[in-house]
């Protein structure tokens, strides 16, 4: 049985790509087959897998435009495979607003590869906008990365309030899988204070362990790898590791 | 006469609220006055200087949709004043792409008020979408906060096309007046290399100082005040005060 999982934040920069590719390196040495999904016009997750979007021919764009399919775009790699995205992705946003049924193109998209993998991670873009929803629509469950920081709190209310919206009209099964701590400064009080606070406010289920902050991790995509390759000894990297044990139990 | 600058950078995450507040605070302090204006309907800038944006009865979203004026919801402060915003303005980029003019709409909002100010300053959401493009047709100059790391480092490049094409149809003069290396970490390699491929491969001037990574920045939204009064002598608020310095003399 396929799990599929969309990690979404419309906070910026709390981790998302980082966390998909890391996690699906991880759940790939578990012995998982993983497929990740770059649902970002940024297409930041196709450049840190060595992939150039520039370049790519077609993309997750051509297949929700219905120019092709996601069999025909399919990145297949030594470890997880890739949907890519590219800046076109931006324009699906226009091309979908008109669209009927437009919050379940991804997931008719994803019907005729997905039961290939033990699991599909959606990287999703900093907005809650159709992009979101299209992930939210198509996911089993959903992972909120975020940072614990107090501005990085302020998003994940907002985003519980779309995941109702999306239960309510367009994917009743979605539930929440739980937070992931990332860039944790365990040294910091202000690290502390917000990861109890998201759990008391937000009632969200922290997973453990929380992911240290470290330039190793910074320094991964630059080499098209994650920090499991980067770095594999660091902290970082010991913790997404564990952070996908403690994921395959929930799944 | 009024100097409009857009902060801006689609990535998600590089400071550009962090930005907006902290300079605001220091060009106060150095004499002039400044409008900031939070054009993400994450309202993180409303949130770090002390407004609930979930209580207000009007933000900027209600200036686009033509039911008031700005003079009437701006928020007058002992420090710099605020045009806030609300998780409400995430509708104005539907209503907004039918209506003629679209891009237009802030620019004709500030016309009555800007002149009351020496420095307006606009706070940009992580994204090129049609509220990104109303600040930068607003605007006479671009500040371009980037964290000095290669995922950062993408956005840098197709900004700088969404500028030109603003340029091209909608703002002649608008031009870009320069990077801020934010979240700077003086000790790794990444910062330092991602620093000199930012000015040679986009050609961007990136305005000195770079503003040191520190918990206390991170710190300051949650008591609704800045890193200049939150840790008036940390390394990060000097900086702040700095760059402040420096733009004036661009300006
Ligand atoms: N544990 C970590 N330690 C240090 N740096 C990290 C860590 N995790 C992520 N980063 C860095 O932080 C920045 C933001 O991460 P990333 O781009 O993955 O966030 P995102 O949520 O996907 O951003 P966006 O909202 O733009 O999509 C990147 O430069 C990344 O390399
Ligand atoms: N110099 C700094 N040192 C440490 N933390 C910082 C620094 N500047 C900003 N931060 C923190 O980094 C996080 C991101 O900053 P901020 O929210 O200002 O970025 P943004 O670009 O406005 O994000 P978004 O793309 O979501 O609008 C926040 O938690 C902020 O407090
Ligand atoms: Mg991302
Ligand atoms: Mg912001």
């Amino acid at each position: 049985m396929t799990s599929v999982i969309a990690v979404a934040n419309q906070k910026g920069g709390v981790a998302k790509t980082t966390t998909v590719h890391t996690l699906a390196e991880a759940l790939t040495d578990l012995g998982k087959d993983v497929l990740m999904i770059d649902l970002d016009p940024q297409a930041c997750l196709t450049y840190a897998t060595d992939s150039d979007p520039d370049s790519l021919d077609q993309t997750i764009h051509d297949v929700f435009l219905g120019r092709t399919t996601a069999a025909d775009v399919l990145i297949t790699r030594d470890g997880p495979d890739l949907l890519p995205s590219s800046i076109d992705l931006a324009g699906s946003e226009i091309h979908l607003l008109t669209k009927t049924g437009r919050e379940f193109v991804l997931k008719r998209a994803l019907a005729d590869i997905k039961d290939a993998y033990d699991v599909v991670l959606i990287d999703c873009g900093p907005s809650l906008g159709i992009l979101t929803v299209n992930a939210l629509t198509a996911a089993d469950t959903v992972l909120i990365p975020f940072q614990a920081e107090t501005l990085s709190d302020r998003g994940v209310g907002q985003l519980l309030e779309t995941i109702d919206d999306v239960r309510n009209y367009t994917n009743e099964n979605l539930s929440v899988l739980g937070g992931v701590a990332t860039m944790f400064d365990a040294r910091t009080n202000l690290g502390k204070r917000v990861l109890v606070d998201v759990t008391e406010t937000h009632g969200l289920n922290v997973i453990e362990p929380p992911i240290p902050r470290s330039v190793r991790v910074a320094e991964a995509p630059g080499e098209g790898v994650s920090v499991l390759q980067h770095a594999r000894r660091s902290r970082s990297a010991e913790a997404y590791r564990e952070l996908a044990v403690n994921l395959e139990k929930m799944l």
